[in-house]
């Protein structure tokens, strides 16, 4: 439901 | 000392605007040129460049909970409730930084900007009073960088969000910080400031006008509109 949330917070430290 | 280490780090390394920056700006306004121009744009096109701005900032205040220690071990479901409930109150408590209380201006895409440039928001427009207001009263508190650090980690870890999945932990980490914060205040005796602190509703409050002016403006649109908005930022608000 939150996709873009999950991918920036997976996204080590960018 | 550790835990405010990390907390004053996480903020300057994911800070948009530079402190120095922006005071030094202030007095930078936009011309009545520039404010006609605003004024003239249509409302669609002024919801999406407010949007944008909203949602540059927001990305972050994530970059600033990714790095706050203990954020990222908590359960992904809670960091998300954390960021969905709070990354907003984050950028309203941000903006006392890119306020100009003398002229009450904010610094928008490059100079800063009164209320009336946001004219051509519409209904909106109550919206942008109310939060130019709460970024005067928070201006009036003067906090220091290291002040506006901690405000931003205790706005996002608030353990009585609804939906939480493990609440006891992130109390623990707001608790943690709580004392973080309190050994900041009593080393640099500004103890006081904990009790002029505007109240938690009084953010929670702006953020829900702004989704009901959000879903106002839907209300009134074709659907696609939301089209040109970017997609984090209707994750978190439509």
């Amino acid at each position: 439901k939150h996709r873009i949330l999950h991918k920036l917070l997976q996204n080590g430290n960018s | 000392e550790q835990l405010t280490q990390n907390v004053l780090k996480s903020y300057h390394e994911t800070c948009q605007l530079r402190a120095e920056d922006l005071q030094r700006r202030r007095w930078d306004t936009f011309s009545r040129e520039e404010i006609c121009a605003y004024q003239k744009k249509s409302m669609e096109e002024m919801w999406q460049r407010c949007a944008g701005r909203i949602t540059e900032a927001i990305q972050h205040v994530v970059e600033f909970a990714k790095r706050l220690h203990g954020f990222m071990e908590l359960c992904q479901n809670d960091q998300i409730v954390l960021l969905k409930a709070g990354a907003m109150e984050v950028v309203l408590v941000h903006m006392c930084r890119a306020f100009n209380a003398d002229n009450r201006t904010v610094f928008f895409e490059g100079k800063y900007a009164s209320a009336e440039l946001f004219r051509s928001l519409g209904r909106a427009e109550d919206l942008i009073g109310s939060i130019f207001d709460f970024a005067q009263s928070l201006c009036a508190l003067q906090c220091s960088e290291p002040e506006v650090a901690f405000l931003s980690a205790l706005v996002l870890v608030n353990a009585s969000r609804p939906w939480l999945q493990e609440p006891v932990k992130v109390s623990r980490l707001r608790r943690r910080l709580e004392l973080g914060f309190q050994l900041l205040l009593r080393r640099t005796r500004r103890e006081g400031l904990l009790d002029r602190l505007p109240p938690q509703g009084r953010l929670r409050a702006l953020c829900s006008q702004h989704v009901e002016q959000l879903q106002a403006l839907r209300r009134r649109h074709p659907p696609a509109l939301l089209d040109a908005f970017p997609p984090l930022y209707r994750e978190l608000f439509a």
